[in-house]
């Protein structure tokens, strides 16, 4: 199944909003730092989602990942705060 | 399981909660249903209770709430997020909020919200996400059904962890509700022997001490049984402080600290409530002894030296009191632990003593030990 560019684009959109509410970790991350290294930062952190739910740790947004950052949860985030 | 950083958590038995705002999409009473069976799912596997209020602040404030509600976590609309609950502390700490763009359900046509609560109340008692895939606690909905529904193994392991097990019955298989151990049973013949309630329910006269109480036949000496306060009124605190009936209304009610419960007979009606309904001023914070005086339709209220009136057909506080004990009933002597209306007596225990009060006469017509009333 290949997405196409506007579903990854959307994807990508949907992840990194999901990221920065349940997998940063609030006051102790500057905003800026994550906006200087860019993808680095966001694959580190796709890679804690993919372990907390018990996915294959690929750093990548493959489908199984975003099957579960598609689906409705609490908005207490994973990570500690 | 994960707890929070610091691992907070309540350092109280007893938790207040309050559901300041509701949903459109469910009746209140569907609302306060689902809450209530939520936080029992906690309740019944650790010593935790929780009692609802009406007003003020609460340590678990609930409310449905949409998009940006003030607190730097905005709702984000249909699906998404839920729901977020604050770990347990001061101000925020323990309030849960649900997103009012949702659905919400008691079935499954929508979000159910009794699944949504559970797992938030962990979070308000100080469980954080678990990895654990049938936990309660995993991040994503899973819809549970709420009768017959038990916590699983990683959220008891838990929610232990913070609280310690609620004990059981020894030699008894686990039973949720439990009380805590096997009471001993006061001997009430000994001659310091005193009661800490005392009222009629239907055609009996309950004796309450410590977590034990007696029933016996009005009119009848034998035959009088202890068995335990929880044994017949479970959702009851262990002890209580005073209790009284209205019998023509067939309901009776129970007294422990700043809260009442309300019976049929022995059966609970809802969740306690608070004595500030009745208009006590906030610095009274538990009730030694009750009694409601059939003729006068007066619900007699005893605060250490004092005593209010209650006018059961206006439903509110008399004016002018409270009024001093002794000056109003002669020859009482002693702070008040129980009183009952019998055939136009009014009996006061206190301690090893009851004290029979002629109200025609206005004064003491014969002093007793409280054991007599047990058969001693």
């Amino acid at each position: 199944f290949a997405a196409t560019p506007r579903t990854s684009r959307n994807n990508y959109h949907l992840a990194q909003a999901y990221l920065d509410k349940y997998y940063t970790k609030k006051g102790g991350h500057p905003l800026g730092e994550m906006a200087a290294r860019g993808g680095n930062s966001m694959v580190k952190k796709i890679k804690e989602l993919q372990q907390f739910f018990g996915l294959r740790v690929t750093g990548k947004l493959d489908r199984a990942t975003m099957d579960v950052i598609k689906r409705p949860r609490c908005g207490v985030p994973d990570v500690a705060n | 399981y994960r707890l929070f950083p610091g691992e907070p958590k309540w350092k109280k038995n007893t938790l207040t909660y309050r559901i300041s705002k509701y949903t459109p999409s469910m009746t209140p009473a569907e609302v306060d249903r689902a809450v209530q069976m939520a936080l029992q799912a906690w309740s019944s596997a650790v010593p935790l209770s929780f009692v609802r209020v009406n007003a003020g602040e609460a340590d678990i404030m609930i409310s449905f709430e949409t998009g940006d509600h003030g607190d730097s976590y905005p709702f984000d609309g249909p699906r998404g997020t839920l729901a977020h609950a604050f770990a347990p502390g001061e101000g925020l700490g323990g309030d849960t909020h649900f997103d009012n763009a949702e659905k919400w359900t008691m079935g499954t046509n929508g979000f159910n919200l009794f699944t949504v609560a559970a797992h938030e109340f962990g979070h308000a008692l100080g469980l954080a996400h678990s990895t654990d895939p049938s936990a309660l606690m995993y991040p994503t909905y899973k819809y549970k059904h709420p009768y017959g529904f038990h916590l699983p193994k990683d959220d008891v392991k838990g929610i232990q962890a913070l609280y310690g097990p609620r004990k059981t019955f020894p030699g008894k298989p686990t039973v949720p509700h439990a009380s805590p151990h096997n009471p001993s049973i006061p001997d009430l013949c000994d001659s310091g022997s005193s009661f800490d309630a005392v009222t009629m329910l239907g055609k009996e006269l309950l004796f309450f001490r410590d977590r034990i109480f007696w029933r016996r036949q009005v009119n009848l000496m034998s035959g009088i049984r202890p068995s335990t306060i929880t044994s017949s009124f479970p959702q009851l605190m262990s002890n209580v402080d005073a209790a009284y009936e209205v019998a023509d209304r067939g309901t009776a009610y129970f007294f422990k600290g700043p809260h009442y419960w309300v019976t049929r007979g022995f059966q609970m009606q809802g969740p306690p409530r608070t004595i500030y309904d009745y208009g006590f001023p906030r610095n009274v914070q538990r009730i030694d002894a009750a009694v409601y005086l059939k003729d006068a339709q007066k619900t007699l209220f005893f605060v250490g030296d004092e005593y209010y009136s209650y006018d059961e057909r206006k439903r509110k506080m008399e004016k002018d009191y409270p009024k001093n004990t002794e000056e109003e009933f002669s020859g009482v002597n002693g702070q008040i632990d129980a009183a009952v209306e019998l055939n136009g007596n009014i009996y006061f225990f206190s301690g090893p003593k009851a004290y029979k009060y002629d109200t025609e006469k206005e004064d003491v017509v014969s002093v007793l030990r409280a054991g007599s009333w047990v058969g001693c």
